[in-house]
């Protein structure tokens, strides 16, 4: 097909490329569907609905390739070099990350060998252990506090299970220790066996 | 402090203020927001009692009386800019919705974007002072994205110089707009329009529905709630519909169409004009999938580090779960996903502000494509955040499943976001239909610029699916 191949997965401005090759390649699929149907005398609308799902998946992958792209540009704005790091590993994450999720589309569009997917496949994986020491610290700098976040599991002080206990006892249902359903209905029922 | 989180925060490699920074924006937005988040959280007036623990009817008025004391706090404390209006809004109700979402967000900016001065002075100051409190009725029964098949029809009558409401199906009727089935007392509502005879499409009206003062519906008018949902418990999402109900001329939204008196049709400069307040709408919600998809990270990924289960060597303690590659496969590109929505989010904001500049200038040049990147990018991100804040919810185990985590609430408030203002496969066709525009027009040798610049060197190449 004529598409530059990926030379270095780890070149996240050459994975946009691929990205946006890819994207190129689903658009003009989709876009010949259509022509070739109008071509044989079909309606547009006729046409355009028969190339449909041909279609969404090219919206899908010119999105996709917008959103890695503008992550990669975002980095050159970051200044500091461990924060650099860290976000340049996480988006070198994102964008294998969906490559590994699209392999028939990188693959048909000639962007990758099957070798290469192997090691696409391996470095998503040493990235998992790149984040893992920070990951954390990545989701503290969303800055959510505990009232914002309302939630027991995620709380900043990590104290899960004596609030999870303290949470359950509000529950309306505890009230009373012997809801009245036991003695409008259980108990009779009881008296009635 | 939990030990485990202590650990985990001396390990990071970098300041994560710093990014909180970036993510901001700027280190003074950091602290403005922060400020903003301490004054209602240090106000006793917002210090309520667990929603979880409140019936649907207690959930609404909860939530009906939280955004009578947000409006009047908003005053008093001077705030206006609409980034922290949104703040102190999202700070209040904890990011669930609120019966006032829609007045806010929806109701006044159409009057400032389609009202005329005339119109602004009769109804934008009682408006903003709540004595109105109005919603935007668009979405019918049997009508949703497809705004031609809407149903409800607007008849001008010259010899009154009044429109004539009417909803003549039940399909017709309006259906879903938050605050419509017991809070709102007009509504922008979009209707047909037949003038001459002659049907000249979608307009907006302002429409009056609740007696002023005594709240009762008009005759005329039938309104109330749509009854439980999935999530959106303290939104009165509504239904309306009207039998012959007559307003005044005046009441047709005329900044761009118009109606004379005698029922003589005026075409607006162009109907791009409306694209505007979908792309400022569709970007908030790029927006919205980053903030709840980082919120559901927070959430699994704090958890994971703190749960101890099962084992990895025989005979050790039971690691963290956050050590296991499969955690860590579920939750770590997710993460790197919501850090990826922001950046889009916030690239999308600042290009509708760069673009809404060039449009008072009367130049829409670009606008077509902002539409359909904004179209496909809401469906993208909000396809992806539905699955990932589920996903993170099942990373939590069976506690994932209780109320307390938090995640069941994110869902259920964000996952709507898959259908409303434009399903998303519709959206993703809009795309589409530019992207295919685009790709002809590159054909016949027209250079493209923008994020679709690549299908320049694409229709020369030959491209066929390799070989297998």
């Amino acid at each position: 097909a004529g598409r530059p191949q990926i030379a270095d997965i780890n070149d996240v401005f050459g994975l946009v490329e691929a990205y946006k090759q890819r994207a190129a390649w689903l658009v003009v699929r989709a876009a010949r569907g259509v022509q070739s149907d109008l071509k044989r005398g079909k309606r547009k609308e006729d046409a355009w609905n028969k190339n449909s799902v041909d279609l969404v998946r090219a919206s899908q992958a010119h999105c996709h390739y917008v959103v890695v792209k503008l992550f990669a540009d975002k980095l050159s704005e970051v200044l500091d070099a461990a924060t650099h790091r860290i976000l340049s590993s996480l988006c070198l994450l994102y964008a294998l990350h969906g490559i590994s999720k699209n392999t028939g589309d990188f693959l048909q569009a000639g962007l990758l060998t099957s070798s290469q997917l192997e090691h696409v496949d391996q470095r998503v994986k040493d990235l998992l252990g790149v984040i893992r020491p920070n990951a954390v610290a990545l989701v503290d700098a969303f800055d959510y506090s505990d009232t914002q976040l309302s939630s027991v599991l995620g709380r900043y002080d990590g104290n899960v299970y004596e609030n999870m206990f303290e949470w359950a006892k509000k529950s309306p249902l505890n009230k009373t220790q012997v809801h009245e359903s036991f003695h409008k209905y259980l108990k009779p029922l009881q008296s009635k066996l | 402090m939990n030990p485990d989180l202590s650990r985990e925060r001396a390990t990071a490699s970098f300041n994560p203020e710093i990014i909180t920074n970036i993510l901001d924006g700027t280190p003074e937005k950091t602290h403005r927001r922060r400020e903003i988040e301490s004054l209602v959280i240090n106000d006793p007036a917002f210090h309520n009692e667990d929603p979880n623990f409140l019936s649907r009817s207690e959930r609404y008025e909860l939530a009906i009386k939280k955004s009578s004391q947000m409006v009047k706090k908003m005053r008093d404390h001077g705030i206006s800019d609409p980034e922290e209006i949104y703040w102190f809004k999202s700070f209040v109700h904890r990011g669930r919705p609120e019966p006032l979402d829609l007045h806010l967000g929806m109701f006044l900016p159409t009057l400032l974007s389609q009202a005329t001065p005339e119109q602004q002075d009769r109804f934008f100051m009682p408006a903003w002072n709540l004595e109105i409190i109005g919603t935007y009725a668009q979405t019918e029964m049997g009508h949703g994205t497809h705004l031609r098949g809407l149903e409800t029809t607007a008849t001008y009558d010259p010899s009154t110089q009044e429109f004539i409401l009417n909803s003549p199906t039940v399909t017709s009727i309006k259906w879903w707009p938050g605050g419509l089935g017991k809070t709102s007392n007009h509504a922008v509502v979009l209707a047909q329009l037949y003038t001459q005879g002659e049907c000249k499409g979608l307009q907006a009206f302002i429409v009056p529905i609740r007696q002023i003062g005594t709240h009762e519906p008009l005759p005329g008018v039938t309104v109330g709630d749509i009854g439980p949902k999935f999530g959106f418990d303290e939104i009165d999402n509504g239904f309306l519909s009207f039998n012959k109900f007559r307003i005044p001329r005046e009441n047709m939204l005329m900044k761009h169409a118009k109606v004379e008196p005698d029922g003589t049709y005026v075409k607006p400069l162009s109907d791009k004009l409306t694209y505007g307040t979908m792309v400022f709408i569709r970007s908030m919600i790029v927006g919205d999938s980053a903030r709840s998809l980082s919120r559901a990270c927070t959430i699994a990924i704090r958890y994971s580090a703190v749960r101890h289960q099962s084992e990895i060597r025989v005979g050790d303690p039971e690691p963290q779960i956050l050590n296991f590659q499969t955690q860590q496969y579920k939750l770590f590109p997710l993460l790197a996903t919501a850090y990826a929505f922001h950046f889009v989010g916030s690239y999308m904001s600042q290009k509708y502000h760069r673009i809404t500049g060039d449009i008072q200038q009367g130049n829409l040049s670009e606008l077509p494509e902002l539409h359909a990147f904004s179209a496909g990018l809401k469906a993208f991100t909000t396809w992806v955040a539905s699955t990932g804040i589920e996903e993170c919810r099942m990373a939590c185990g069976g506690h994932g499943y209780s109320r307390s985590s938090g995640i069941p609430d994110i869902y259920v408030t964000f996952t709507p976001a898959c259908t409303y203002e434009g399903e998303n496969t519709v959206m993703m066709l809009q795309t589409a239909r530019f992207l295919f525009k685009s790709y002809t027009a590159a054909e016949s040798g027209e250079r493209l610029g923008g994020m679709v610049s690549y299908l320049n060197d694409v229709s020369s190449q030959r491209v066929q699916p390799q070989p297998l």
